[in-house]
């Protein structure tokens, strides 16, 4: 997270961190379920093979030398079938449900985020030389309808209709490398819902280069299904 | 045929009011409209409910209330467009809320005979809508709606109308509010409150001065001319086609010279972006092509190469001269440069308007001040506009939450407050600390020992970090840390930090299947399992952390 700031300890109870076999983070996702977590599937093009990564939940420092930390071995991996940049985990067994390990809300099929909504991203990723690295950081942002996202000066179309922006027009703040398949979750009354899965972005936290992420309303009916059936 | 509702956009939470002072609830749209078709006395209104006046609906001028109890949600026929801000030809159906005369006399009120007796009453016109001090246009005057003045030496006058732009545009249709809803490319539009086949941020219940109403073309965010998303799956949006009036566009806002709200009245000539960019002239197309062109924009004085905001931008902006940078903001001095305008809520009387500041991170402050550090005018906390936000005096009743004063419900760093610029949803105010203390430290989350653990496994229990320290057959555990009876070396809170091995407490360092064990104190029994009752599947509310999130934002 390029500027933002560091969170208050275990206040995103949802992150985690995905990591290789030997415990290095590569990238973010979210519990949304005891048992699943979502995340980018581009975070998945190392390996095939489950046993290749580890689910690191309820850590603050990305050290993870907390006590309330639980690692989880990956059961199965799951890609989202059209391509799109999203994919489930399943976990050797069940986190342990806590004060620091909670999962996130999903959103209703095909929902909307209306204009100006104000959302946050979190994750353990580059922070481009601004503080807080080695602890989950924050930031929020409005989402930007794709129409002003896709216009020449901002990401000139290459937003698609599956995908969401979020961001500052004028840069500063963003998520970056190592954020990827992170949450973006939005306050909705008193829960937090999470509509994006950090996907891409032109540079970190450029003027005019809002980050895009995975619109997970989208997909409702594959995470159903997929966890349904397995 | 259809059913009535046919020619209505959606009634949301329309009243219907009669004059007799009862409220009346309608069971259904239909009966709404059946209502406002038929039952004279009913009016369809207007208007947003008020959310500051938790005053009930009613007044105790029953006619009153049909003015000033104004409701949500705009009704609106095919064709006939009720209650806009704007006439069509004479005006006879304009049904707005002018009050004042073009030259700026507030009007007499209908129903009132001083300073003037009126010959057109609300008695005699029910018709009329003859309602309040608005202006009306009860005998057809081709010059179209009038008042009776306060001045008791004019009788009365025009008022001064933009005409609606229903069949042609003026500007970039801005205010267009026709019924055309095709694309220039030929498509049906997409109805605006519907999220097929395009799904979209453009909610009519966002943009409620936008009248994105049906499916007709409109320009609720600066596009050169209106445009609708369309029903064609393979083309999310397209402009429509809108002739341009023939007739004057309505005088343009007086120009200003300095930057105040986003900048959208600004006509001033600075041409050079914040950092130091000189801007590209708007009617040429180099280094940047673009479509913010005078032709696009006439009304927006895009003039030479100066700084303008002409589609909504948070501030005045340019393309800029330089390759590498297609637009930037301009930095326009600030109108409130100067001490800003004295707030338009009240300040109370007994309230001395003093130097404010604040104590620690600012969650006492119980002062006046309502301007942000950028200086913009604070919108009030019980408002859901422009910004809808859940800081209500209802859910923070302990955080002082009233007007649209500074305040810091949610023990951020120092008070803030949304702001009545849609495009800013909140910033810090404009307050000075007023002690020396240093910056309070972030409040720790309450330690994790608080948590208790519980006495009950998932799966083999590896997790388990409860307090059971007898094996199933009852013998007592020996502690982890010692090694009488029975040495090990494997199994301790140094080999295995992560293990939990604390005490003499039952444990699954092992990830043994059959779940937790320890070693026993019995000497002739080295270790033994554990009985420990497995977890029932956990309760959790989702998305609802336990320790409270900073929400640190760029905001």
């Amino acid at each position: 997270i390029v500027a933002g700031c560091v969170s208050h300890p275990h206040s995103w109870p949802w992150q985690i961190s995905l990591r290789t076999s030997y415990g290095m983070h590569f990238c973010g996702g979210t519990l949304i379920d005891p048992q699943w977590v979502l995340t980018a599937a581009h975070c998945l093009e190392k390996s095939s093979r489950p046993a290749a990564y580890k689910v690191y939940l309820g850590l603050h420092r990305e050290a993870a030398t907390e006590p309330s930390v639980q690692i989880r071995d990956v059961e199965k991996l799951f890609k989202e079938p059209r391509r799109a940049d999203i994919a489930l985990l399943k976990l050797s067994r069940p986190a342990v449900i806590n004060n620091h390990v909670i999962p996130v809300c999903l959103p209703k099929e095909n929902s909307v985020l209306g204009g100006r909504e104000e959302c946050y991203v979190t994750g353990w990723g580059d922070t481009r030389g601004t503080s807080g690295g080695g602890y989950l950081k924050e930031t929020g942002f409005p989402v930007i309808e794709n129409k002003i996202c896709n216009r020449p000066e901002f990401l000139n179309g290459r937003v698609k209709k599956h995908e969401l922006c979020a961001g500052n027009i004028h840069g500063g703040t963003d998520t970056c490398q190592g954020d990827s398949g992170g949450p973006l979750v939005c306050l909705n009354q008193d829960k937090f819902v999470q509509h994006g899965v950090t996907s891409w972005g032109l540079g970190c936290a450029q003027p005019m280069k809002p980050g895009v992420y995975v619109r997970v309303s989208n997909y409702i009916p594959w995470i159903k299904s997929v966890m349904e059936s397995n | 045929q259809g059913s009535i509702l046919d020619r209505y956009v959606r009634t949301e939470g329309a009243w219907l009011l009669n004059p007799m002072k009862q409220v009346y609830r309608a069971n259904s749209e239909e009966e709404c409209a059946e209502k406002c078709e038929n039952e004279d006395k009913f009016a369809c209104r207007d208007g947003h409910l008020n959310l500051h006046d938790s005053k009930p609906f009613f007044q105790p001028n029953p006619l009153a209330a049909l003015a000033l109890t104004r409701l949500k949600g705009l009704e609106s026929m095919k064709g006939v467009v009720y209650l806009l801000e704007c006439k069509e030809g004479k005006g006879v159906d304009y049904r707005g809320t002018e009050a004042k005369t073009q030259k700026g006399v507030r009007c007499q009120k209908w129903a009132d005979n001083d300073p003037h007796k009126p010959k057109y009453t609300p008695e005699k016109y029910p018709n009329a809508g003859l309602e309040e001090n608005y202006c009306r246009n009860p005998d057809n005057d081709d010059k179209g709606p009038w008042c009776y003045t306060t001045d008791p030496d004019t009788r009365f006058d025009y008022c001064n109308i933009p005409e609606c732009e229903v069949e042609c545009m003026h500007c970039s249709g801005e205010n267009y509010h026709g019924v055309v809803a095709k694309t220039v490319s030929g498509f049906e539009c997409q109805r605006w409150d519907s999220q097929q086949p395009h799904s979209h941020g453009y909610l009519p219940e966002n943009f409620p001065e936008k009248d994105l109403k049906n499916n007709y073309c409109r320009n609720p965010d600066g596009e050169p001319r209106p445009w609708c998303f369309t029903t064609s799956p393979t083309k999310r949006w397209d402009y429509c086609d809108i002739p341009r009036c023939t007739t004057s566009p309505p005088p343009p806002t007086p120009g200003r010279q300095c930057l105040s709200g986003r900048g959208e009245d600004y006509r001033g000539t600075v041409s050079v972006t914040e950092s130091g960019n000189t801007c590209q002239h708007w009617n040429s197309q180099s280094p940047h092509r673009h479509a913010r062109t005078p032709e696009n924009y006439p009304c927006q004085s895009l003039d030479e190469n100066y700084c303008r905001n002409p589609d909504g931008e948070k501030r005045p902006w340019c393309y800029t001269t330089n390759t590498t940078a297609r637009w930037e903001y301009c930095d326009i001095p600030s109108c409130d440069s100067t001490k800003p305008e004295a707030p338009d809520v009240d300040v109370p009387d007994q309230a001395e308007v003093i130097e404010e500041c604040y104590q620690g991170n600012g969650v006492t402050y119980r002062g006046t001040a309502s301007f942000t550090l950028s200086g913009k005018k604070c919108q009030a906390w019980s408002s859901m506009s422009p910004h809808r936000h859940n800081k209500t005096a209802e859910n923070f009743p302990n955080a002082g939450l009233s007007q649209n004063y500074c305040r810091n419900p949610d023990a951020d760093s120092r008070p803030w407050c949304y702001t009545t610029d849609p495009s800013v949803r909140w910033e810090y105010c404009d307050l000075k600390k007023c002690d020396g203390q240093g910056i309070l430290t972030v409040p720790k989350p309450p330690q994790t020992t608080l948590e208790t653990n519980p006495e009950c496994i998932i799966e083999n229990g590896v997790d388990y970090r409860g307090t059971v320290a007898k094996t199933a057959r009852g013998r007592t555990c020996q502690e982890w840390s010692s090694q009488r009876p029975h040495s090990h070396d494997y199994f301790t809170p140094t080999t295995h930090p992560r293990a939990g091995l604390e005490k003499n407490y039952c444990r699954n360092p092992d990830g043994d299947v059959n779940g937790p064990w320890c070693y026993t104190t019995d000497p002739r029994k080295a270790w033994e399992y554990c009985d420990i009752p497995k977890c029932p599947p956990p309760q959790y509310e989702c998305g609802k952390s336990k320790f409270r999130p900073k929400l640190c934002a760029q905001r």
